[in-house]
């Protein structure tokens, strides 16, 4: 079942969005520089893609999506952000 | 849909499962796994044959919990509930089982539909962003009536091109009962394409019959076919334009085939000057060739060569159509005749006599029987014992 209300830090929210091929791969070290404008606009990808409205903040809806199960393989697949390779 | 960019170099393909899930049996599970390849293998000419041991093969499904060796760690239950590899980098498919793998069951996360999707990136197919495909992201829970959209069958046709192997080059399976159709043959609507198929409508599925019963491959989604038709539809037919009228509350749509027609939906009241909103059923009589609507215990004549196209004499009673009940679900022509269609029940009517046909068994009959094909239903008059 859907979670119902679902609060989200930004944080998780990038780890969920980089691991979803909206952020590129967040690295420990520098994941605190992620800036205000990336994390705003991947979550507007998120939001597009998911045809949820477009509004780049962590709303109710948007944090409620994040939280229902799915697949683990990204949904930005490409040559930059090649899904998986297998180790 | 979206492609990643490989796909499998040969269409017959094989697959094992190398670590079951801890909750379900084995056979149960091979079973369902078989099942999630044959959605593809059954828009394409993909085969998957199943290997065991340690045969090398193109797919390898395994269930792991955590971190299992491929940098990818699963995270319990909920969250990711499996992941899989394009074919490029493998194929192969995992899945989580720290998840309650489930089985036809509205409980827990359906194995089959998971699994269908995750062959999906198997074969190269990426997320789609249509949210009722398969390939959509998200899980959407147990869905009894699972039918692929038509966006994943572009996108798996895009990769591996349409079925030529298909049934048409051996004998289609018999026409098939449809649990749901059996166990309560009350329906939306039934209509009759330009091509002579009988269509029935009921809820957000519909299913195609045969002249024998319900075609192999049904239901299917109203939505997945007729795109931006709602469920639940009042009634529809096709008139000898070839065009498909599609009714629902105040509004109406037309398509040619299932390709919408123009700008729909429209008003009731402007496209069918005359005609009441929220109808019961509509058809073209066979005996005349004009559009009838019916609503309740009265029917409206409809002749778009008239002016006005609905006389000041309608509505009448349909009592006047001798033996048809009132209100009705349903009416539809098959084979020369207009049959009418009451909660379990249907009714031949003969145009000359203008009453319901003499027959043998008599009318009311089981439309699960003679329509649906459901043999456990009477055969006889219903109603009666005999």
């Amino acid at each position: 079942a859907v979670p119902t209300n679902v609060v989200i830090s930004d944080t998780t929210a990038a780890n969920y969005l980089a691991q979803y091929g909206y952020l590129p791969p967040i690295n420990p070290e520098n994941g605190a520089f992620l800036s205000e404008e990336k994390l705003t606009a991947a979550i507007e990808e998120f939001q597009a893609f998911a045809g949820l409205n477009i509004t780049g903040e962590l709303n109710d809806e948007t944090a409620k999506l994040m939280a229902t199960p799915r697949c683990g393989v990204k949904d930005k697949v490409g040559p930059a952000a090649d899904g998986r390779s297998k180790r | 849909y979206a492609l990643q960019g490989s796909r499998w170099r040969t269409k017959n393909l094989t697959y094992k499962i190398s670590k079951y899930p801890t909750g379900l049996n084995k056979q149960e599970v091979d079973k369902e796994i078989a099942n999630a390849f044959n959605v593809w293998s059954g828009e394409t000419d993909l085969t998957f044959t199943r290997k065991k041991g340690h045969e090398n093969v193109h797919i390898e499904i395994r269930f792991e919990v955590g971190e299992h060796g491929d940098g990818d760690p699963f995270d319990g239950p909920g969250g990711t509930l499996a992941h899989a590899y394009f074919p490029v980098y493998g194929g192969d498919a995992h899945f989580d089982d720290a998840e309650r793998w489930t089985i036809r069951s509205y409980r827990g996360t359906n194995l089959f539909q998971v699994a269908a999707h995750e062959f999906g990136h198997s074969l190269g197919l990426s997320h789609s962003d249509v949210k009722s495909a398969l390939m959509a992201p998200f899980y959407r829970g147990y869905d009894p009536h699972f039918t692929l959209d038509q966006d994943d069958i572009s996108a798996i046709q895009a990769l591996y091109g349409t079925k030529t192997n298909s049934r048409r080059s051996q004998p289609l399976p018999p026409a098939e009962e449809d649990p749901e159709l059996c166990k309560d043959p009350k329906v939306d609507t039934m209509f009759d394409t330009k091509d002579g198929e009988i269509i029935v409508f009921k809820g957000k599925y519909y299913w195609k019959l045969t002249d024998n019963g319900v075609a192999s491959g049904y239901p299917r989604r109203i939505s997945s076919t007729w795109k931006e038709l709602p469920a639940n539809i009042d009634a529809a037919f096709t008139y000898r334009n070839g065009k498909t009228y599609f009714f629902k509350g105040t509004q109406y749509w037309r398509y040619i085939n299932t390709t919408m027609d123009g700008d729909y939906p429209k008003e009731i009241s402007d496209g069918f000057t005359g005609i009441p909103d929220n109808i019961d059923a509509a058809t073209v009589w066979t005996g005349n060739g004009k559009i009838y609507f019916y609503k309740g215990t009265k029917f409206w004549r409809f002749d778009p060569a008239s002016k006005p196209p609905v006389r000041s004499n309608y509505p009448k009673l349909i009592q006047n159509w001798e033996g048809i009940p009132n209100p009705i679900n349903a009416a539809v022509t098959y084979k020369g005749y207009t049959y009418f269609f009451q909660d379990n029940a249907y009714y031949r009517f003969n145009d000359r006599q203008f009453k319901v046909d003499d027959a043998n068994p008599a009318f009311p009959r089981s439309t699960a029987y003679w329509w649906f094909g459901c043999k456990s239903a009477s055969r006889g008059t219903l109603g009666n014992d005999h």
